[in-house]
């Protein structure tokens, strides 16, 4: 099941760019243990979509939580979800509040 | 160098 906690948000990032376009810090084992948005760069497919914004804390990736990884196992997961041609699309579960989840 | 827990790393995708 989801952290589909009341302060979640699903947004669906279409891949409409060549680029996703954010960057993000943190995951486990650090200061802040879910990831989060630190960037929106213009021209990327997050830019373009609207609703991803600096702040944001990633809770899941495609349904998969990231609660538990480290920085570059988040990464790893938020860079193939990219790649892959299964979908045209990543789907974001956020939270606006920095909350240790 | 120092504790992990005060590491910074930053991704961009």
């Amino acid at each position: 099941p989801g952290l589909l906690d009341p302060t979640s948000t699903l947004i669906r990032v279409m891949k409409s760019a060549s680029t996703l376009g954010i960057a993000i810090e943190g995951g486990a084992n650090t200061r802040q243990p879910l990831p989060r948005v630190v960037t929106i760069q213009r021209g990327g497919s997050a830019h373009a979509c609207g609703k991803l914004k600096v702040g944001h804390v990633i809770l899941e990736v495609n349904g998969v939580s990231l609660r538990g990884k480290e920085h570059k196992d988040a990464a790893r997961m938020i860079a193939e979800a990219f790649k892959t041609k299964e979908r045209d699309y990543i789907d974001f579960l956020v939270t606006e509040f920095n909350v240790a989840l | 160098s120092p504790p992990k827990e005060y590491e910074d790393e930053v991704t961009f995708f």
